[in-house]
């Protein structure tokens, strides 16, 4: 879950299609590679103080699986947390040996069989902690807020994907893009949504992620809005956009 | 005009109040640290391409009167463009000598006495852009989104400020917060509010920005909302706020 632009979804899309996934029945792990730990906020993993986390594991070779914690009350999702330690990562990572692919070689040595699904959510940067993620997978989701600003920055993100694919990931490609924070009231928003539509094609989700203030609320609770509010109108989007994104791997 | 939380209205701010102030008499300059150029956007000032801009100025050692441009139909407000070029700047600045206070030499290099503000929207990041711009000046502003995850990363933002205190620029205060995209009709941006007035008392504006479509709509027409929709709740409340700002300097 990639994109540069601050605020446009990325933790609240990777919190929410984790626990749609996993309420289909999925194992899913989600790494929280941001410094501010809001993915690890929203699953209610604590992510304060001693807590192993993946700064040890990029910064400190520590393996995957000692970081890893069941997410309460949610069988079948995990969240690999980030601490405050991983704010010095990006600076500590420039002097390492392999520093873009750390985070790799710790997927590749954790015992992922068992895993339908490992999500990564991004800080807003396309610094070393982004392109670690970049190496890491086969497939990039972008999430894209139906404002302005959007369309922006999204040249400089797939000139930076292109550079992965030629030197570091072969594999990597642009398969996903989901349209969040649409706010039907706004001619901005189906100007933006349609610009999108008619550059990227079938690589954005029919599914569109409305604005809706019970997604925003859940966080504070520690739930992701699949339980705190299943009936709200930003629940049943993200869970088509889960079955949306299933049948789609379930394709490949 | 710095969080690392992204999306919290940093450019929008900037944008906003420094059309605010000039429309009031004030010379102000914006400098453009995001290499997304979304303040440049915003301003109608050119930043594609060859432009002459911010990275120049920083790992080029150019004069910042060179790169300084006049904001269209705005007298008083002038702009320091962003180019694609500054998102190479975070590695690049990493070896140069001095390098968290190139900014302050070329603002000291600048000649300043005409202007009465220089507003620097920063990154969602708390890298070498934005510690440049908190070695660069003397207040920071920052901008807070009454949503939940807005006091997650304020702790680390806070802790960096007192580091670069404490090392690079003694004279840096926390002078202002502006409180952004308040939404009247949810408990969760009134809770968030009366957190952060809790925690930093006079520090946070009286007046608090609201959540309006025509904020969001002015940067696709290249203008600040002052002069998109002088009327709307969320011009009027830049307004208020820059009014603010400019009675709190007077009174230093
Ligand atoms: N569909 C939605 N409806 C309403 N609010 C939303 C929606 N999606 C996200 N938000 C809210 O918008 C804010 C930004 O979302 P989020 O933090 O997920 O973005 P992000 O891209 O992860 O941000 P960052 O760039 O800081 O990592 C959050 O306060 C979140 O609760
Ligand atoms: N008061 C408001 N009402 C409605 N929308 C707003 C308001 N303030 C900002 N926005 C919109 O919210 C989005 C985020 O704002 P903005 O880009 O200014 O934040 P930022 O902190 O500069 O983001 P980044 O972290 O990417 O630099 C933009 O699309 C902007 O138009
Ligand atoms: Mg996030
Ligand atoms: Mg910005």
């Amino acid at each position: 879950m990639a994109n540069q632009k601050g605020g446009v979804g990325k933790t609240t899309t990777s919190v929410n299609l984790a626990a749609a996934l996993s309420m289909h029945g999925q194992r899913v792990l989600v790494i929280d590679l941001d410094p501010q730990g809001n993915a690890s906020t929203a699953l209610s993993v604590e992510h304060r103080g001693d807590v192993p986390d993946v700064y040890q594991v990029l910064v400190g070779d520590r393996p995957l699986s000692e970081i890893v914690k069941e997410v309460p009350e949610m069988p079948g999702l995990y969240c690999a947390p980030a601490t405050i330690d991983l704010a010095g990562a990006e600076i500590e990572l420039v002097s390492l040996v392999a520093r873009e692919a750390r985070l790799r070689r710790a997927i590749a040595a954790f015992d992922a069989i068992e895993l339908d699904y490992i999500l990564i959510d991004c800080p807003p940067s396309l610094g070393l902690l982004t392109v670690n993620a970049l190496v890491a997978t086969r497939e990039l989701l972008i999430p894209i807020q139906c404002e302005y600003y959007a369309l922006e920055g999204l040249g400089q993100l797939l000139r930076n994907v292109d550079l992965v694919r030629a030197h570091l990931n072969p594999d990597l490609i642009l398969s996903t893009i989901v349209l969040t924070m649409y706010d039907g009231r706004t001619r901005l928003a189906s100007q933006v949504a349609d610009e999108v539509r008619s550059h990227f094609g079938d690589t954005v989700l029919n599914t569109v992620i409305p604005r809706s203030v019970r997604v925003s609320e859940a966080p504070s609770y520690g739930q992701s809005v699949m339980t705190y509010d299943p009936g709200s109108s930003g629940a049943m989007a993200y869970m088509d956009a889960a079955r949306e994104i299933a049948y789609r791997a379930a394709a490949i």
